[in-house]
């Protein structure tokens, strides 16, 4: 555990706890793309079936429960509870332009051929895209309110910051993961016109409000 | 490295 990966992880934490608290206090998920937090709920259900197989730490494994129990409780309260408030107008992307070539993706590209391997492999391919409706959901109302700002912003910090976390690692460990690797990449990548946004809008106390 | 990379990240 270096300082870049436990920044990335609290920042992730983080990002997750602002979504929660903003859906909370304001009793509504206007903005807020279910379809991506639908295709996190599924990256980290098909990631951390390893809970049960293997232990790294306990910070792991709490992390794990962390995020399955979060995101599930997320796409509860967008579904169920507070289902009125949710823009599914807006929210149109079709996941299954995600979810499809991701799994023939994982059953191709993978260190190994397993169940556990591929559906590991699965879900890091699928983390990568799944802002995707997000990003569409905020280009088509041309807008976002500050506090989903500062969601995406934690959120796509999370694997610039596992980038460097990787790089430190090669280096100091030789350790590195390809897969990992380049599909944190694509991951960041997306998240840069995003970041541009932020720093040179949101920073500086406007709202994040895409030409028209 | 490479093949069953250890996978102690999250």
């Amino acid at each position: 555990m270096n300082i870049f990966r436990f920044a990335g992880d609290l920042s992730h934490v983080f990002a997750i706890i602002i979504l929660l608290l903003k859906i909370w206090k304001t009793r509504s998920c206007a903005g807020i793309s279910g379809k991506s937090q639908i295709l996190f709920a599924v990256v980290y259900l098909t990631r951390y079936l390893d809970l049960f197989t293997t232990y790294v730490s306990l910070y792991n494994s709490v992390m794990k429960v962390l995020f399955l129990a979060t995101s599930g409780a997320t796409v509860y309260l967008m579904y169920v509870k507070f289902k009125a408030t949710y823009d599914h107008n807006h929210d149109s992307f079709r996941i299954e332009f995600l979810l499809v070539p991701c799994a023939l993706l994982a059953l191709v590209i993978n260190h190994e051929f397993t169940v556990m391997e591929v559906l590991w492999t699965f879900s890091i391919y699928l983390e990568s895209v799944a802002i995707l409706p997000q990003l569409f959901l905020v280009s088509r109302t041309g807008e976002a309110e500050s506090i989903t700002s500062h969601y995406l912003f934690a959120l796509g910090s999370y694997r610039a910051l596992y980038l460097l976390n990787w790089v430190y690692r090669y280096m100091v460990e030789s350790h590195y993961d390809l897969i990992a690797i380049f599909a944190g990449v694509v991951q960041t990548v997306l998240y840069c016109d995003f970041f541009y946004l932020y720093i040179t809008k949101v920073l500086k106390g406007k709202k994040l409000q895409l030409p028209a | 490295p490479g093949v069953n990379a250890k996978k102690d990240e999250l």
